[in-house]
């Protein structure tokens, strides 16, 4: 399923590679 | 370190924005959740900026916020 990797994980000092705001 | 305000978030790109407001909630998540901090954040970041602007200056919201997230994680992860 494509759930399985929700949420995305925050890693701090790493690019955040989830979405903008909309 | 200074408080983020609405005027600093605004000078930065949209994905910017997202990760200066993520590296400001993550140790606050980090402190109550050490093991689910990073996938908190992730979900929090969902949240309207501004709404996420005032959950910085208000510890309780930001608390029940995280609260609320934990348990739809551990839902969705059973």
């Amino acid at each position: 399923s494509s759930s399985v990797n929700w949420p995305p994980e925050f890693r701090p000092g790493e690019p955040w590679k989830g979405y903008p705001n909309i | 370190q200074e408080p983020l305000t609405a005027s600093m978030l605004a000078a930065a790109p949209p994905q910017e924005q997202k990760q200066i407001l993520g590296e400001r909630l993550y140790p606050l998540i980090h402190a109550m959740h050490p093991f689910l901090a990073g996938k908190i954040t992730g979900m929090l970041l969902e949240i309207d900026n501004s709404e996420l602007l005032l959950m910085l200056e208000s510890p309780e919201s930001l608390h029940s916020k995280i609260e609320e997230a934990v348990a739809v994680l551990q839902v969705h992860q059973m």
